[in-house]
């Protein structure tokens, strides 16, 4: 018989009141894209959709004032020496943003490692990599690739300067996730950024 | 009367060890492009000192084959979930290099939170940051800002086609380690890699 964490316990909590809730939790490393892809595509969903955002960052509310001044909730956690957001940060947003929702959105610390193994009661983590970062990362971070439901390569307007293959990028991905879902995208184009929106409102109509 | 955790027990006895031996721990998100940074650097310094590297990832041994295809020893550490190395790691690998060296790098696991925290015997922390991450990071990832000694911001090839101030940055850095040395790099052009060569060269003599 299993033993759950008190993390683990905490997040089943949270999928039981968040029943009627998509939730998704955005992991990458730091500056690969989060919070400008959230930025861009919330905006064409936050008029069909009631969206909040929980906002995790060791320290400064940059990230939430970003999100707020697109028109959408947030609440910003800052972890302090804490690499990771856990369940219950979840929770203590929650008492602020209200469980009356139809999506709510998680930006992770930026870390491609721990966030991979704290569950926050999520339906699906969505992974983003920047093509700066190098193809051969999924390889090299798989516990986060294996935990990933959709993986977003970003920053794609930079490809011509930088050393990426796509293909590469995401033959390492699916050797070790093979359920995966792709997109490429451009925050600074808007490329791509249509398609995570369809993502995502799939994820939100699937939870109703 | 403080007590020592076993990492730093474990620190204290390879810094002993390592008393002729200049150390420097390289730390940064992952693909900020610590390796390409070390591939560049080492093979300027490489006929005139001993170096070798340890090389820490979650899984794969790409980087300690492109540090060792440059012609400088390197052991490469897999930690599987672990996100950053511990003093333990070092001393496994020095049982492979041997401590009969001038220089000692680590290049740590990709992560701007959890090694900031973990003593490695290093006398100094090299905190890379690429222009591609953004300019608020040393401030939302002060724990890391704080433990660096040198900060170098790399891929500054990129400047035209991203929103990265320097100066903002530098500026956001120094408010939280006024004691930080800078330097900015491309390994693409090589534009200031002979200045991290020097500061190497500095650490390398100081410690004879
Ligand atoms: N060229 C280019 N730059 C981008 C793109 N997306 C984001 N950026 C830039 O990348 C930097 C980091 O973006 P953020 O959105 O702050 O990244 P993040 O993942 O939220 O960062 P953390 O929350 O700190 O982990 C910013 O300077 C953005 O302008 C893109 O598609 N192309
Ligand atoms: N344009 C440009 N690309 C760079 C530069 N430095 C590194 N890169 C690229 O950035 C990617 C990542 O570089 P790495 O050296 O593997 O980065 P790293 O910090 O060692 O990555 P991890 O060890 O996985 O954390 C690679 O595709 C490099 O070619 C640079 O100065 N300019
Ligand atoms: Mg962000
Ligand atoms: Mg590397
Ligand atoms: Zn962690
Ligand atoms: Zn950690």
């Amino acid at each position: 018989e299993k033993i759950l964490t008190k993390n683990e316990m905490k997040a089943a909590e949270l999928r039981e009141k968040l029943k009627g809730v998509a939730v998704l939790n955005f992991v990458s490393s730091p500056g690969s894209g989060k919070t400008s892809l959230l930025e861009k595509v919330l905006v064409m969903l936050k008029d069909k959709y009631k969206i909040a955002v929980v906002e995790g960052d060791q320290q400064t509310t940059h990230d939430a004032d970003r999100i707020k001044a697109t028109g959408v909730e947030a609440f910003q956690v800052n972890t302090g020496n804490a690499c990771h957001l856990e369940a219950i940060d979840v929770e203590r947003a929650l008492g602020s943003l209200g469980y009356d929702l139809d999506l709510l959105i998680i930006e992770n610390v930026g870390n491609l490692v721990c966030p991979a193994e704290y569950d926050l009661g999520e339906d699906a983590k969505v992974v983003l990599l920047s093509v700066t970062e190098g193809d051969d990362k999924p390889a090299k971070y798989p516990v986060m690739t294996r935990a990933g439901s959709a993986y977003i390569i970003n920053k794609i307007d930079l490809l011509p300067y930088v050393d990426f293959s796509v293909d590469k990028c995401i033959e390492y991905a699916k050797g070790i996730q093979p359920e995966l879902e792709f997109f490429t995208t451009s925050c600074r184009t808007g490329e791509g950024l249509d398609k995570v929106a369809d993502y995502i409102e799939k994820m939100t109509k699937a939870k109703k």
